[in-house]
């Protein structure tokens, strides 16, 4: 009856692997990030692959900010003073969050965001 | 998230993680689950970073992150990052990045510049301990000898705590959610009591890769928030991942 009420505490589950049913939602693709690249281009499979889904989930979070803050200063903030900031990032992922920027089209400060976004969800 | 790191009879280590993001941003009515989550699922993916043609380190990351959560140096120690929540957040260390003052390091940046040059479990833990960070997280990081499993407990300046496997005294493994480890969780969150009573289940006989995916998908270790859980053997140099899903009924966090 636990698994029932929340927080829904199940028994100790069995012979889930390997994955299937519905917890197991998909398998995850791999790719190779070649460090003897410049940083710029390192990425620049990934993104071509990922780029419907990068700007999908940055419009998510931009819905999200609206939501937040209506007059859309949150976003304009962000488009403008978070370019601002990834020279001070140190290298090599200045280059590499600039090299994304590029290659998906998402707005340069966006991607800074989503990459400090660990620390900027304590706020 | 949760983070399980076990050594089995034969001495092996296994290294187990949910990836669980999203809390209280933008919940979908319709299909019960977070906006956020949902929308990064799509963005898993493992990588394997090469130089000169040689695995360095591989992982899995949310495509677009240049940061490392989830990672594995083969044959030498693996390593998971899981939040930690802290007054002493991660907003004053950006504060003092705005201001000028830059000795700190980006949680991130750091977890990747590890598994990119730290040579061993020692030097990995010893870099994860004492370098300044902006914000508080907890590392927990797996070598490839008996014994080398633990859990770095980080305040922005400070390591904390240091909690190892002991095999002397019984702790054949070591699981860390989101709160210290000699503290209770928040009661409304208490991923670690029901973790851990599986894991004590399974026992150290059983404990395997195939074992760890079970504990890693009963509720609520598995729930809402969680993207994808990863499997690592850092012996045979083995990362697998699975994007996840908790139907209902099933915890929001």
């Amino acid at each position: 009856w636990t698994q029932y009420v929340p927080p829904y505490t199940e028994d100790c589950l069995t012979d889930m692997y390997p994955p299937k049913g519905p917890t197991f939602k998909g398998a995850v693709s791999w790719y190779t990030v070649d460090l003897d690249l410049p940083p710029r281009k390192r990425w620049s499979a990934v993104i071509t692959d990922k780029k419907t889904d990068l700007v999908n989930m940055i419009e998510a979070i931009k819905e999200l900010a609206d939501a937040l803050v209506p007059s859309g200063k949150l976003i304009e903030m962000v488009d403008i003073a978070l370019p601002l900031m990834v020279d001070t990032l140190p290298s090599p992922f200045n280059e590499e969050i600039r090299g994304i920027a590029a290659a998906s089209g998402v707005p340069l400060g966006e991607v800074v965001l989503f990459n400090i976004f660990y620390e900027v969800f304590t706020v | 998230c949760t983070s399980i790191v076990a050594e089995d009879k034969k001495g092996n280590l296994i290294h187990g993680r949910n990836l669980d993001f999203g809390l209280f941003m933008g919940w979908d009515v319709k299909n019960k689950s977070w906006i956020i989550s949902e929308k990064l699922k799509p963005l898993v993916v493992n990588l394997d970073f090469k130089r000169n043609n040689q695995t360095v380190f591989k992982s899995t990351n949310f495509a677009g992150y240049v940061g490392m959560l989830t990672g594995i140096k083969p044959n030498i120690f693996t390593l998971t990052m899981n939040e930690r929540f802290s007054l002493d957040g991660g907003y004053i260390g950006i504060l003092e990045w705005i201001l000028g003052q830059r000795d700190g390091m980006w949680m991130s940046f750091l977890t990747r510049s590890v598994l990119e040059n730290a040579t061993s479990y020692e030097e990995a833990k010893s870099r994860l301990a004492q370098t300044k960070l902006l914000a508080p997280a907890y590392f927990i990081l797996g070598g490839n000898s008996t014994g080398q499993g633990c859990i770095i407990t980080r305040s922005r300046l400070l390591s904390i705590d240091i909690l190892e496997i002991d095999l002397k005294l019984g702790r054949w493994y070591v699981l860390e959610t989101n709160y210290d480890h000699w503290k209770d969780p928040f009661f409304l969150d208490d991923r670690r009591t029901p973790g851990m009573k599986c894991m004590n289940q399974t026992t150290q006989t059983n404990i395997s890769v195939k074992t760890m995916y079970d504990v890693l998908s009963t509720k609520p270790v598995l729930n809402k928030l969680t993207t994808y859980t990863t499997l690592m053997q850092v012996s045979q140099g083995k990362l697998e991942s699975y994007i996840r899903d908790c139907p209902n009924p099933c915890m929001p966090w």
